[in-house]
């Protein structure tokens, strides 16, 4: 996938993080310090639907598809900029009645982005 | 962006940054205290000092092994209660509140282990007799449900895993144990106060997960 930089308009990965301290959080959550709330965002036009983080099998094939449907003159549904890659967010942190629960939280943190 | 530009993704005009970042923090919380199940942050009621923190965080283990909550879409959770103590009549009680805060799915507890700090004379063997009570359903007095028999002869750190009694009690929000020292060692061997000695429950929980599907 690719990171976001200056004002690239194309799919790509916008890093974001979340420090728990700037927002009150650190008297609870034990760790980690903050969670990076990554997301996708920017265009997907047609031509590069499939593209990074997924298969080049799949772009080609989505491209096929593509040229089968624009020769009959109906363009294909939009492509979005998805997560394509994500991993857990592991918390410490204290509950109301000040107990200590540890969990893993699945498909927290977006690792990569790309076009459905 | 600049004021007048467009989003990237869905073409609105843009935010300004900072209603933009208020608006991501926002989703942030959200996003997080959904997934806790939470309706909103706790306030602590009692906070626990950095060594009791410290003391049990060395004997929390990593994530079960093999634990896949997607799997079945549950969630696994490790919590540490730390025990309210009492004595009555040369017996010390813990009371544990493992917080049903998780209540979407119900909570489904699958281990529990009480974890102790005894100090002991040399060279003595003390015989300890821990009971597992619960309130029974229609009456507010607690009855004996089961009781464990364990014999200590080091000082230290001791672990006594509990069983589905306790875990039921567990489940339902509120656990009582009761020490009762057997033989001529004075109760006072068992450490229950200083911060880094407190008597402390370590229950491993799922929440949701494939048995709440099936019972639906």
């Amino acid at each position: 996938g690719i990171d976001c930089q200056g004002g690239s308009r194309m799919c790509c990965r916008q890093e974001f993080f979340v420090d728990f301290r700037e927002i009150g959080w650190h008297d609870w959550i034990i760790q980690p310090e903050g969670y990076a709330m990554n997301f996708c965002t920017g265009q997907c036009p047609l031509h590069v639907a499939g593209m990074p983080g997924i298969a080049a099998s799949f772009h080609t094939a989505v491209l096929n598809l593509l040229k089968a449907n624009t020769a009959t003159g109906t363009a294909g549904g939009g492509s979005c900029c998805v997560p394509t890659a994500r991993r857990p967010l592991s918390l410490l942190y204290y509950d109301r009645d000040s107990n200590i629960v540890k969990t893993d939280i699945p498909d927290m943190v977006v690792e990569a982005c790309g076009c459905s | 962006p600049r004021a007048d530009s467009q989003c990237l993704a869905c073409g609105e005009p843009a935010l300004d940054l900072k209603s933009q970042r208020k608006l991501l923090l926002d989703l942030a919380k959200r996003s997080i205290l959904d997934k806790l199940h939470l309706s909103h942050r706790p306030t602590l009621s009692r906070p626990v000092s950095r060594a009791a923190l410290r003391t049990a965080l060395q004997r929390l283990h990593g994530p079960p092994k093999g634990a896949h909550p997607e799997a079945d879409n549950g969630q696994e959770y490790e919590i540490i209660s730390f025990a309210e103590t009492g004595l009555s009549n040369n017996q010390t009680r813990l009371d544990f509140r493992v917080s049903s805060d998780r209540t979407v799915g119900g909570m489904e507890v699958q281990q529990a282990s009480l974890m102790f700090f005894v100090q002991l004379p040399p060279n003595t063997t003390w015989t300890l007799k821990v009971r597992v009570l619960v309130l029974g359903p229609r009456d507010a007095n607690l009855t004996l449900a089961t009781q464990h028999l364990l014999e200590v002869d080091a000082s230290g750190w001791h672990q006594l895993f509990l069983g589905p009694e306790a875990q039921a009690a567990c489940s339902q929000g509120h656990l009582t144990l009761e020490l009762v020292p057997e033989g001529q060692v004075a109760q006072s061997s068992v450490i229950l106060g200083g911060a880094a000695h407190r008597p402390f429950v370590v229950a491993r929980v799922r929440v949701g997960g494939k048995h709440r599907v099936r019972r639906h």
